[in-house]
This record gives structure tokens, C-alpha cells and sequence, in this order.
């Protein structure tokens, strides 16, 4: 781990009280590779580490850590800072309708999310539904219906290839059976597919969702950052969801994500099974990409 | 690639980033320089376009070690059948590539069962159905929630009874550190072997383009569970550029075989390590 890595650089170091400069430079290569990874985006963690360096010198390091512990301490309080979620909570009311729209790369974990999140919210006593907005792969739709069945959610379909009259035809049902959550599902499609970002914005113009989620699979390397941004370019999402949690990566995306869009990071999916979405906390996320 | 026009430390910084930025990994990057760094002193090299051409030729070499020649995925020994288990975990393109493959296959005139071994995840078995549909081959395929194992064994049995040239066994996606589903695969295996012993003849990880420094720990666990054959790099119609290869290459000896370049039937390509390596760098 970093905290042991840094501890054995500082082993014949006598404490001093406080962080000199040059046990910040012993310690910023170490930093940088643990973040590095982690898959952080490589910008990213220049940026981040210029930070640290800025609040560790002349830093007190209190009695009861080593040099090496409280440096952990500063680079873990900043992962927090920068990955703060700002108390970001989904608005849904029992008395009007709250539209929501997944998007995201290929298999990230959208059509299973709109489940999990319909599933949530039920339990909270509102009254989703669920669009299935996804034209092109194989048994989308039906992949939709099945997980639909299974948590006894309405999902709407039309006939059609084109999105916006799906849309059109949800938001009429949503409105006659006094829905409170409708959930969008869309194709899987590349940030640099100009036409499908330009389905994507055309759904968005005409359901006026009143949040986005931008999906993302942890497991994204370097490039989260290129992705992140080009989708923010184009639809200004308002929140992330991080997927595929229960494997072991660090999930360095979070932050890269984060500091590029500045978009909080909402819920984790922690699992394929319909129960497996949690909130997410910024301070469990920042441990893990510490590994 | 842009560089400056001297060769020095910062040219080094300069190249090691782009194999960071590109998923290498900083193990592997730092290993590349290194020896990039050795050569170069050793041949006195002093133009900094030469050191790139030495770059290059260090990244080919690292994926050329012990296969020199590439072959044809497309080409494999005339085995009835010749079985191919496709594994890794959620949503890389085990299904999509399995479409993709079986229709290559049978363009080329195979005779090609596709085993439709997910029957967990909503909708598995109707999605590559259609695949099978669209390349115009055979499924083996149950209803839902049956025991992988058991169609899996089905349809290789049926394949060998049959004489079909080439057998294609789709996975239900599975993260590598769930220890049930990781024994999953390892019974899969054995009940592959029961129905054809010397199969699977390949077995291919699918990784995403997109994935960073977690694929290596999907290779290792994959590997240690099944003996892997090869890797599927998917999505590589994207910007990723997938560099996480290098290290599975080195540490694991497992070669990428394929590369998926779209979400259409004909987007699937020979793994070309020349070409690979030029793309890295454009
Ligand atoms: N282990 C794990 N698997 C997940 C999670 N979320 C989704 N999955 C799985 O990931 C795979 C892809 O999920 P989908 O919901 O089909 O992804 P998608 O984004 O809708 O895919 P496209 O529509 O093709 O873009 C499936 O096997 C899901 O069961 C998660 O949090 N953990
Ligand atoms: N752009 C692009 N998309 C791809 C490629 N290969 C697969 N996909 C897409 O990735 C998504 C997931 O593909 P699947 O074939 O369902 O992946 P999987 O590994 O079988 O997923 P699970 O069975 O749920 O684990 C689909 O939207 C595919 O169309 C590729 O080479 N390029
Ligand atoms: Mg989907
Ligand atoms: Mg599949």
C-alpha cells in the first residue's frame, strides 16, 4: 500500500515535527505511481500532486503517525475533497413526474442500471417506469422487459427506430398512469459517433430530463477522461454512475471523471443483481484508489 | 509522433508519457524506456526520430516474442470440432465477437454450432441467438436459469456427434474475484473436456479497449482458473488504444488474437502486431 511504501522511504528519516520539502519530493514519485495505478488520468494526477505538494510543506505531522502516515493523510483528505459529492441527491416527488436518462459507452452497465435505480426508488414509495430507448443491439429491448418482469415495473416499447417518437409515446403513458420516475434507456455508443451523440442530444431536447446519468465502468482507464468530457460537451450530464464495483479495480476513473466535468459521482453498482446500487461515498472510494 | 528535436532526458519523459497515457501501465513504460534508453546509448543514436523507430521495434518485439509469425484466427487446424470458449468479465463483447466470429467462420464455409452458455444475464440467449441468426449458423441454446455447464456440455457432445468444424461457447460475463463464478468456469471446463477431450482448443479472454491497469488482474485470475489461449482486444474503434496488452504479453505470455472494431458482423480483424503498434503512436 502507498502508506507502506512511503514509511519505507522515511525509515532512517528523524522525525522532525513537521514535512520538509524533501520528504515531499522522496515522497511524489510514490504518489504518482499508486495513482497512476489506479488509473487516474496521467493530467489528473500532475495537477493532483501539485496540490499535495502545496498543502504538505512546513504540514505538522502529529504525534501519533509517521512521515509517511501523514502524507497518506493529506493525499486521502484531498481525494476526499476532490471527490466530494456535495451532498448530491435525485429529487423525486410523489406528485409530479421526474424523467431520467441513462448514457454511456458500450457495456458499461446502463440497461441493468435503469433496473436498479426503478427498483430503488420503488421501495421509496414512488412509481417508476422504465423506456426502452435502445434500437440497435440484439435483444436490448427484450433484455429490458426481462429485468422489467422481474421487478414488476412497467417498461414501454414502440415499433420504431426512431427514439424520439419512443419518447413521445412514454411520456404520454407516463403522464396517464400518474408515474412519478420514467427511465430512459439508450444504445451504447462512442463519444466520437457523431451521429449517435447527435441521437442522444435530440432525445435529451425533446424529454427535457430532469437528470442525466452518465455511465461508467471502473474499470476505464486513461481514456474516462476523453469520454467523460466529449459527453459532458454534448449533453451536459448532471451525475455519474460507477459500475462494476465489485471487481478489484482501483476505479482511478472516479477522480479523472470527476475533475474533468466536475459532475458528481451519485451511486456504484456493486453487483449484477437488481439490489446491487449503492450511494456513493467519496471516502471508501478515495481508500480504494489508495489501494 | 510530435517530439523535440534532441535526444535528452525530457525526450524520454516525453515518450514515457505517451505509454502512460495510453495504458501502458508505469511498470511496463518503465521497462520500455529503459532498454529504449540502453539501446539508444549502445548504437550512439543522436536523432530523436531514430529512438522512436527503436520504440517501435522494442513494442513489436515485446508481442512478437515467441510467436513470430501471427496466424490466422480464421485458419485454425482441421479439427471436428475445433472449440473455442469465449470468457471475461461483464460487458466486453464475449456475445458481439461470438456473432462476429461464427460468421467469418461460416463465410469461409464451416460448419459452426454456437453454445449459448450465458443463461443467467436478462435476455443472453435471445441476444446471441440473433447473432446466430444473422451469421446463419446453429444454436445450442435451453431456457433460462438452466446450469451452464449442462448446455455447454450439450452442445459440445452434439458438435463432436455431428462433425461441426468449429464450436463457439458464449459465457455469462463474470468478475474474476466472485470465487463461486470463477469455479463456474473451471467446471465448464472439465465438462468441455468429458464431451471432447482435447477441447477447448482456444480459449479467448475479451477484454474492452477501454479497460486500464485491471485487465492485467482479469488475465491473471482468467488464466489461473482456465489456461488462456489468446485475448480479444473489443472496442477498439474507440480512442482507447489499449495498451494494457504489453504487460499481459510480457508477464502472462498470452497473445491478443483478435481485435473488435465495431458493433456490426464484419467489424472483426486478425490481432496485426505491426499495425497495432503503428496506430499506438498516431
Ligand atoms: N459485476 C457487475 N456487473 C454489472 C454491473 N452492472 C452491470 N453489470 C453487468 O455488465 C454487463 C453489461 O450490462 P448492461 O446493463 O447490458 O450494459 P449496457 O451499458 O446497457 O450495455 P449496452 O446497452 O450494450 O451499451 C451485464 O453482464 C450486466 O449484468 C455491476 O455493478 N457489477
Ligand atoms: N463499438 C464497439 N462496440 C462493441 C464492440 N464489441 C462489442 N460491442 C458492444 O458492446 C456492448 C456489449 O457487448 P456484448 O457482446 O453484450 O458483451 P458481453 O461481454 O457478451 O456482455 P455480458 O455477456 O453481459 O458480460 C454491446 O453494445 C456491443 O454492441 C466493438 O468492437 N466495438
Ligand atoms: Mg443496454
Ligand atoms: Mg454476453
Amino acid at each position: 500500500s502507498l502508506s507502506e511504501r512511503l514509511d519505507s522511504i522515511f525509515r532512517n528519516l528523524k522525525g522532525s515535527g513537521y514535512l520538509t520539502e524533501q520528504n515531499i519530493k522522496d515522497s511524489i514519485r510514490e504518489i504518482r505511481l499508486a495513482l497512476l495505478e489506479a488509473d487516474v488520468n496521467f493530467k489528473i494526477v500532475k495537477n493532483f500532486i501539485a496540490e499535495v505538494e502545496k498543502r504538505a510543506i512546513g504540514a505538522e505531522v502529529m504525534k501519533s503517525l509517521s512521515p509517511g502516515q501523514q502524507i497518506v493523510k493529506i493525499v486521502h483528505e484531498q481525494l476526499i475533497a476532490l471527490m466530494d459529492t456535495e451532498g448530491f441527491e435525485m429529487k423525486v416527488y410523489n406528485n409530479k413526474l421526474t424523467k431520467i436518462m441513462m448514457v454511456g459507452l458500450q457495456g458499461s452497465g446502463k440497461t441493468t442500471a435503469c433496473a436498479k435505480l426503478a427498483a430503488m426508488y420503488r421501495k421509496k414509495g414512488i412509481k417508476p417506469m422504465m423506456v426502452a430507448c435502445d434500437v440497435y443491439r440484439p435483444a436490448a429491448i427484450e433484455q429490458l422487459k426481462v429485468l422489467g418482469r422481474q421487478i414488476d415495473i412497467p417498461v414501454v416499447t414502440e415499433d420504431t427506430k426512431d427514439v424520439v417518437t419512443i419518447a413521445e409515446s412514454a411520456l404520454k403513458q407516463a403522464y396517464s398512469a400518474f408515474t412519478n420516475l420514467l427511465i430512459f434507456d439508450t444504445a451504447g455508443r462512442l463519444h466520437i459517433d457523431a451521429d449517435m451523440m447527435d441521437e442522444v442530444a435530440r432525445l435529451k431536447t425533446h424529454v427535457k430530463p430532469d437528470y442525466i446519468f452518465f455511465v461508467a465502468d471502473s474499470m476505464t482507464g486513461q481514456d474516462a477522461v476523453t469520454v467523460a468530457s466529449e459527453f459532458y460537451k454534448k449533453l451536459e450530464f448532471d451525475a455519474v454512475i460507477l459500475t462494476k464495483m465489485d471487481g478489484d479495480a482501483r476505479g482511478g476513473a472516479a477522480l479523472s471523471i470527476k475533475a474533468v466535468t466536475g459532475r458528481p459521482l451519485a451511486y456504484v453498482g456493486t453487483g449484477e443483481k437488481i439490489p446491487d446500487l449503492e450511494v456513493f461515498y467519496a471516502d471508501r472510494m478515495a481508500s480504494r484508489i489508495l489501494g | 509522433v510530435k517530439v523535440r528535436g534532441v535526444v535528452d532526458d525530457q525526450l524520454y519523459e516525453d515518450l514515457e508519457e505517451i505509454l502512460i497515457k495510453n495504458d501502458c501501465g508505469t511498470e511496463m513504460a518503465e521497462r520500455i524506456i529503459t532498454s529504449l534508453r540502453k539501446e539508444v546509448k549502445e548504437d550512439r543514436i543522436t536523432d530523436p526520430e531514430v529512438v522512436q523507430i527503436y520504440l517501435v521495434d522494442i513494442m513489436q518485439n515485446i508481442l512478437f516474442k515467441d510467436i513470430p509469425d501471427e496466424s490466422d484466427f480464421f485458419q485454425p487446424p482441421a479439427l471436428q470440432p475445433y472449440v473455442i470458449a469465449f470468457v471475461g468479465v461483464n460487458g466486453t463483447g464475449k456475445t458481439t465477437t461470438i456473432g462476429k466470429v461464427a460468421n467469418r467462420f461460416a463465410q469461409s464455409g464451416k460448419k459452426v454450432l454456437i453454445v449459448a452458455g450465458d443463461t443467467f444475464r436478462a435476455a443472453a440467449i435471445d441476444q446471441v441467438a440473433i447473432w446466430a441468426e444473422r451469421a446463419g449458423v446453429h444454436i445450442m441454446r435451453s431456457e433460462p436459469e438452466r446450469d451452464p455447464a449442462s448446455v455447454i456440455y450439450d452442445g459440445v457432445a452434439s458438435a463432436v456427434a455431428k462433425k461441426y468444424d468449429i464450436v463457439l461457447i458464449d459465457t455469462a460475463g463474470r468478475q474474476h474475484t466472485k470465487e463461486r463464478l470463477m469455479k463456474e468456469l473451471q467446471k465448464i471446463d472439465r465438462v468441455i473436456k468429458k464431451a471432447c477431450p482435447e477441447a477447448p482448443h482456444e480459449t479467448i479472454l475479451v477484454v474492452d479497449s477501454t479497460t486500464g491497469q485491471n485487465a492485467i488482474s482479469q488475465a491473471k485470475h482468467f488464466d489461473e482458473a482456465i489456461k488462456l489461449t489468446g485475448l480479444a482486444l473489443t472496442k477498439f474503434d474507440g480512442t482507447a488504444k489499449g495498451g494494457i496488452i504489453f504487460n499481459i504479453k510480457q508477464n502472462l505470455e498470452i497473445p491478443v488474437r483478435l481485435l473488435g472494431v465495431g458493433e456490426q458482423i464484419e467489424d472483426i480483424e486478425n490481432f496485426h502486431t505491426v499495425r497495432f503498434v503503428k496506430a499506438f503512436f498516431t
